[in-house]
């Protein structure tokens, strides 16, 4: 697949950090934001979305991170959440 | 579905909407009455209970609803149309707890095709899910996906899906069978959302329900209507009022006459489910909320031409119809259609009934209820006997009223009808 632009990786992972897909990154630490984490982070975004679960920022992914929605996050931080799964 | 870590201890919450929308064509009532379905959408799941508190009252609701854009000094500033829509908070004990801001730069539209502006009801239905504790969902059907989805489809008929109802229930266990019979028929569905008017012009004073002496009262398909002049209040079968503000008389009883300004009695038949309104010495009949044919006499069900009635009831013991007037009663078979012979009686036969009681009902549980003036006789199912500790304030029990205070200037209860048998009373003037 054709690799997102450097502009775009940026606003996805502020945009998957936003919502709760990304802890907030932390300037003391500057955890690197492993590549396998960013890929899961977007599989569970896109699953939210009812797309496919490819784990890359591609256009169809991208675009619909600017589609209308809730200002909550998706992700409520694992203490305060109780994820119910089929 | 996910849901947070919080949930209300409490299972009647109170909402208002603090402020409306100013770049759509939405009037204050139809807001209102969209939040007011958005709301029952998960009441009627839950068992939980939504009342909405008057814009005069100084207490803060549970749920507080506000139009804001940009930053409204919260953590979650709005960016323009598009984008993010709204949000709601988590239950809490802070104040901003359970909270719902709605971005007002959107267009909020109701009953618009796909693609016009922004459903409002789809969108409050979601933010109340949050309000009462629930997160996003990934469930395809769920109304807690995180991104809009267009509208679902009207409000008086929308049903939360399955997984949405299912994180709902995690939190607040299942709506309570109520304890009555189920109605026969299906509540009356409320009148059409008025259609997007200008904003609301200063609505009309409206009378205060916790003043009792009400006009007609009528058990209609399980559901307690309290008529009073033009307006009337619903009570649903769970005890829970549709509105703490009375509806129109003549928007939602279609046809009935604009000069018939106030209902002295009305009953649901139950033979044919239709719904008898009466005023001065004439009924009008409803199929549903349609007037079925001209105004009928009176005198059709047995009074004498030209009479008014108090009180109207039909008794499921026997089928037959009871029409109260003063310290008399007739009595109508409905099945034969005609008025039933030896009457009027003296209404002493049912002991301890007030005379020219308000109106006089009877429950989803078969009891009967008399009503005068903020008191109300209940007379246990099958029997013509008044409990032992009637009357009782009708207030508490049914319209979530305090009840009268106990001053000696307030009204006693009227004095019931003595029992059959001599009357040795001493009657002066100020008796």
């Amino acid at each position: 697949a054709q690799q997102p632009a450097a502009q775009d990786v940026s606003l996805g992972v502020d945009w998957l950090t936003r919502y709760g897909y990304l802890p907030p990154p932390h300037p003391a630490q500057a955890q690197l934001q492993n590549p396998a984490k960013l890929r899961d982070a977007i599989k569970v975004m896109q699953r939210f979305a009812g797309l496919p679960e490819t784990g890359i920022l591609d256009p169809v992914t991208m675009a619909t991170m600017h589609k209308p929605r809730c200002s909550l996050p998706d992700v409520l931080g694992v203490a305060g959440l109780v994820r119910r799964r089929r | 579905y996910a849901l947070s870590s919080s949930v209300w201890k409490k299972r009647t919450l109170t909402w208002r909407v603090q402020s409306f929308p100013q770049s759509s064509a939405l009037s204050q009532q139809t807001v209102r009455s969209l939040m007011h379905h958005a709301l029952t959408a998960w009441g009627i799941e839950s068992g939980l209970k939504f009342q909405e508190m008057d814009s005069q009252s100084p207490a803060e609701p549970d749920i507080l609803i506000d139009f804001a854009r940009a930053y409204h000094q919260d953590s979650y500033p709005f960016d323009g149309q598009g984008g993010t829509l709204a949000h709601a908070f988590f239950p809490g004990e802070h104040s901003i707890s359970g909270d719902t801001h709605f971005d007002d730069e959107e267009i909020w539209t109701f009953g618009s095709k796909d693609g016009e502006g922004t459903d409002l009801f789809a969108v409050a239905v979601h933010e109340f899910g949050h309000a009462l504790g629930l997160g996003h969902s990934s469930a395809p059907d769920s109304i807690m996906r995180p991104f809009y989805q267009g509208p679902v489809g009207h409000p008086t008929e929308y049903r939360l899906s399955q997984d949405d109802r299912e994180g709902l229930q995690q939190l607040y266990g299942k709506a309570p069978q109520t304890p009555y019979d189920e109605p026969t028929r299906k509540p009356l569905a409320p009148p059409p959302l008025p259609p997007a008017l200008p904003p609301d012009r200063p609505s009309l004073p409206v009378p205060d329900r916790c003043d009792g002496n009400f006009d007609a009262i009528a058990n209609i398909r399980g559901e307690t209507f309290f008529f009073k002049g033009p307006w009337f209040w619903r009570l649903q079968p769970s005890g829970q009022l549709v509105s703490p503000r009375p509806a129109r008389l003549h928007r939602f009883w279609e046809g009935l006459p604009a000069q018939v300004k106030v209902i002295q009695a009305a009953y649901a038949r139950h033979r044919d489910g239709r719904i008898l309104l009466f005023s001065g010495s004439e009924f009008w009949v409803f199929q549903d909320r349609r007037l079925e044919g001209a105004a009928r006499p009176l005198a059709e069900l047995g009074l004498p031409p030209g009479e008014k009635v108090d009180a109207v009831f039909s008794w499921p013991l026997n089928g037959k119809t009871y029409l109260v007037q003063g310290q008399r009663y007739w009595r109508y078979d409905e099945a034969a259609a005609r008025p039933d012979p030896g009457y009027p009686r003296d209404l002493s036969l049912w002991e301890g009934a007030p005379h020219t009681p308000d109106d006089v009902t009877v429950s989803n549980t078969g009891d009967t209820y008399f009503f005068k003036g903020v008191y109300y006789w209940r007379f246990p199912k099958g029997s013509v006997k008044a409990e032992p500790d009637s009357p009782k304030p009708m207030g508490p029990q049914w319209l979530d009223c305090p009840a009268p205070s106990a001053d000696p200037h307030s009204p006693r209860p009227p004095k019931a009808t003595l029992k059959p048998g001599p009357c040795n009373c001493q009657c002066e003037i100020n008796q």
